[in-house]
């Protein structure tokens, strides 16, 4: 495992944590889509069918377990939770996001490196991945005024995925036969839905303010 | 040679 690989990781659960933290300690969901948080929780269902039949290392199963339990539990905070969900926005969060799943199985069906039940879902996984985060993203252009910590959870997110990118250019260069052209364009695709928020991100930053979205 | 299943990355 390559640095960039650790650190993308490392971003990627330290976004779930500070959700969970977010959620868990203010008991507010303000701000967060549940559409987006549904349909991460189906991505890692779907992607981790392995856990059972494959064994990759410690680190791996660990992982795939934090991944799989912090989304279905904010998931059931958001939910079922009976302060949590009060706070939750259903009128703001009006996204289609079952119109997301279809598209993606079409293409898992259509475009994957072996028809296999496994191999496509684990690509179907990966197409969902690229956009579920539009209802997040559509939340915010509406709600506008962005809390630090939801602004934080959608950064380290971002950046989770350009870490991914730099750990697959790391890998071509160094290991033979490293070629996995769809979870490179999906990557990538993902990693470009983040670049409006970024530049927003930064922009208030550089300039010690408050993180907002124009209309 | 890694095979193409093996899905090392989470």
């Amino acid at each position: 495992m390559n640095i960039f690989r650790l650190a993308g990781d490392m971003t990627h659960l330290f976004s779930v944590l500070v959700l969970l933290l977010k959620i868990h300690t203010i008991k507010s969901c303000a701000g967060i889509s549940l559409k987006t948080q549904e349909l991460y929780a189906l991505v890692f269902a779907t992607r981790y069918l392995d856990i059972f039949t494959d064994y990759i290392s410690l680190y791996n199963t660990c992982m795939k377990l934090i991944f799989l339990g912090s989304s279905f539990s904010i998931v059931w905070y958001i939910r079922r939770h009976k302060i949590v969900r009060r706070s939750y926005d259903k009128e703001q969060d009006t996204f289609r996001h079952h119109f997301l799943i279809l598209p993606c199985i079409i293409l898992a069906l259509l475009i994957n490196e072996k028809f296999t039940v496994k191999e496509v879902m684990w690509t179907f996984s990966l197409y969902l991945e690229a956009v579920a985060i539009l209802p997040q993203l559509v939340l915010l252009q509406r709600t506008r005024n962005i809390d630090n910590l939801t602004g934080q959870y959608i950064f380290l997110l971002g950046a989770y995925r350009s870490l991914y990118i730099l750990n697959w250019i790391y890998r071509y260069f160094t290991e033979q036969h490293y070629v996995h052209w769809i979870t490179w364009i999906s990557g990538l695709v993902q990693t470009l839905l983040y670049a409006d928020f970024f530049y927003y991100y930064f922009h208030s930053w550089k300039n010690n303010e408050k993180l907002q979205l124009p209309a | 040679e890694a095979k193409d299943e093996d899905h090392d990355e989470l």
